[in-house]
């Protein structure tokens, strides 16, 4: 079974089509291997990103250097899915 | 296990994995034999039996409106809700003018979970897949996004010809065996007037087209009753939503499901992203399943209506 301890989901709301552009091209970046579960749209729409543990640190250095704010939507993945997994085994019992 | 005794005990407000809602669908059959029936309408990469609830009254080959839920196969609010929904037809179906008077003259189909194959797989090795699970040869990537497998600006742009990426668009249109069904469905059925693809996350309601900047013919119609459809959502516990074509409202894209359908003849061809606004994104907790299938109902109605009140 897949794992996501210490993935994040983050939040990254460009405000200029400097930062969407830069947002843009974290879709082409496979290496991080980032999960958009919200593509980037537009100035001013968020873009929700799963991020890999290992990707955290080099996405959100990129992500500072070139001045693109973001937030921390999900702070770990898989403690989310944990607790989906224990309610359904609740409900069934 | 315990295995529900009937639909009034099945649990609404928790997740099922494919089992048990195909136990519900079944239950739901047998329980209204004169209303609902269980239709087998293709089976999947993975052989599962594609299943479609249809509501009806009688009559043969009557307009009927075609509602879908879980072609994502981890957006798990939307298989909930498709549940939820069916069992307020059956509920709802005298005592609701509105909805009594759609069934007295129209046929709903539901299809609860469009891609099992990557539902088991949320349920089983990775609460995250999206995709179908057909393989490739030459590549070790599976699936194919089945929102972007349908012949309507196949491969074009919004789409990916990578097989790896998540919006992989598949070798040839329809490939997916789960979308050639509702295909094969809709075409041979004829009558289908109006289209519901049910999606999330990010509260949006939008119509035809995702591929091309061009504006659909009914694009006044369509935005209003969109508008209409939102304005009964919102009403309920006031979740914002926005409207528009796809492409004006989110970003291109390519080969999806409702641009396939108005291109039919379907007019009324919508698409739902069900909450949520950035809290929890596909991992919606179970406790907002019933909220978010009640709000999104009344839109659905609206839909419903106008599709019965605007015969074309």
């Amino acid at each position: 079974t897949e794992d996501f301890v210490g993935h994040q989901v983050l939040r990254i709301v460009p405000s200029s089509d400097e930062e969407l552009r830069k947002v843009q091209e974290l879709q082409d970046l496979e290496h991080l291997q980032l999960d958009f579960w919200l593509s980037p749209r537009g100035t001013g729409d968020p873009v929700d990103v799963r991020v890999p543990f290992p990707s955290l640190q080099p996405l959100k250095v990129h992500l500072e250097a070139n001045g693109v704010p973001y937030s921390i939507m999900i702070e770990d993945v898989q403690a989310l899915v944990d607790q989906e997994q224990m309610q359904m085994l609740r409900q069934r019992r | 296990r315990l295995q529900p005794l009937s639909t009034d005990t099945f649990d609404y407000s928790s997740y099922h994995n494919l089992d048990e809602i195909y136990v519900f669908m079944d239950l739901l059959v047998a329980e209204n034999p004169n209303l609902v029936s269980k239709l087998e309408i293709g089976r999947s990469t993975e052989n599962r039996p594609l299943y479609v609830l249809k509501f009806s009254k009688g009559g043969t080959n009557r307009p009927a409106i075609w509602i879908d839920t879980g072609i994502h196969s981890r957006e798990w609010v939307t298989q909930a809700s498709g549940v939820w929904f069916a069992k307020k037809i059956v509920q709802d179906q005298e005592k609701d003018e509105g909805l009594a008077s759609i069934l007295d003259q129209m046929d709903i189909f539901l299809e609860i979970v469009t891609n099992p194959d990557g539902f088991v797989f949320t349920h089983t090795s990775n609460r995250m897949w999206r995709k179908t699970r057909s393989k490739r040869s030459g590549s070790l990537c599976v699936g194919v996004d089945p929102n972007r497998n349908w012949n309507a600006g196949f491969g074009g742009s919004g789409s990916s010809s990578s097989p790896c990426s998540e919006t992989y668009h598949g070798p040839y249109a329809n490939s997916e065996p789960e979308v050639e069904a509702i295909v094969n469905f809709v075409k041979n059925h004829g009558n289908i007037k109006a289209f519901v693809s049910i999606h999330s996350y990010s509260q949006l309601l939008l119509y035809p087209y995702g591929y091309t900047t061009t504006p659909v013919p009914d694009v006044e119609e369509l935005h209003q009753v969109a508008k209409e459809a939102v304005a009964a959502l919102s009403s309920l516990y006031g979740t914002k939503y926005t409207y528009g074509s796809i492409i004006t409202t989110i970003y291109q894209a390519s080969g999806g499901t409702i641009d396939w359908t108005y291109n039919q003849g379907i007019k009324y061809s919508f698409t739902f992203e069900l909450r949520d606004t950035g809290r929890y994104g596909f991992l919606l907790p179970a406790s907002q399943i019933v909220p978010t299938a009640q709000e999104t109902w009344l839109a659905l109605k609206v839909i419903m209506r106008h599709a019965l009140e605007h015969p074309y």
